[in-house]
């Protein structure tokens, strides 16, 4: 689930 | 951030910027793929529509702004502004064959079945492969302008760099994204072609013309 969550990358 | 994804995204904008300088200052698009650009603009606009919802940094914003209006205005001048230097007939690579299956495999891989992550999956997907009619366009005319090898070497270094900063995250700070990162390695192997002849002809002074 921490995938969906952490979309800091451009 | 690390020094890998910060000069991975500076990579990505000095990419985009010499895109738009080679059509200002040659006042044209010829070599160009339009395609390419169309669903680069698509990759864009599917992967980034949290720009409002979820603020990461002023830093995060401030890209996704400027990538988002520069890539529609890439494709603004090359359909309409520059049309006359369109160079269509060589630009004949089918999208279908490329946003069908990206769709379609971001159905059914990915993180979460909803329409944001879907989404963001697609456009991962279809990042990796929207070069493919801009190198098609190049192995038909056999040749590139030395600007525009430079915008592919510098869009090809951009994706090459993320994948450094994916190992950074994955020994430092236990994040590992498999879709983002097999995406990446395939994007960035479908440059190794040029990139061999860019090394070896542009960065000899040589114009970039593939073998006959």
């Amino acid at each position: 689930k921490e995938n969906t969550a952490r979309k800091d990358e451009l | 951030m690390n020094a890998f994804r910060l000069v991975g995204d500076l990579c990505h904008l000095a990419a985009i910027v010499l895109l738009l300088l080679k059509i200002w200052k040659s006042r044209s698009v010829a070599g160009l793929s339009g395609k390419s650009q169309i669903l680069f603009g698509l990759v864009f606009v599917t992967r980034y529509l949290d720009l409002v919802t979820n603020f990461v940094s002023p830093y995060n914003t401030i890209m996704k702004v400027f990538f988002l209006s520069s890539s529609i205005a890439t494709v603004y001048l090359i359909y309409t502004k520059f049309k006359a230097t369109y160079d269509g007939n060589h630009d004949t690579f089918r999208m279908e064959f490329l946003l069908i299956p990206c769709a379609l495999l971001a159905i059914v891989v990915n993180h979460e079945f909803s329409p944001m992550e879907i989404l963001w999956t697609f456009s991962i997907y279809l990042e990796a492969v929207a070069i493919l009619p801009q190198l098609f366009m190049i192995s038909k005319t056999g040749e590139a302008e030395t600007i525009t090898s430079h915008y592919l070497f510098a869009l090809g270094s951009y994706r090459g760099l993320y994948i450094m900063n994916w190992l950074y995250r994955y020994y430092y700070e236990n994040n590992f994204d498999v879709i983002a990162v097999v995406a990446g390695i395939v994007q960035t192997v479908l440059y190794c072609d040029f990139f061999y002849l860019y090394i070896t002809k542009v960065l000899q002074g040589k114009k970039l013309q593939l073998p006959a």
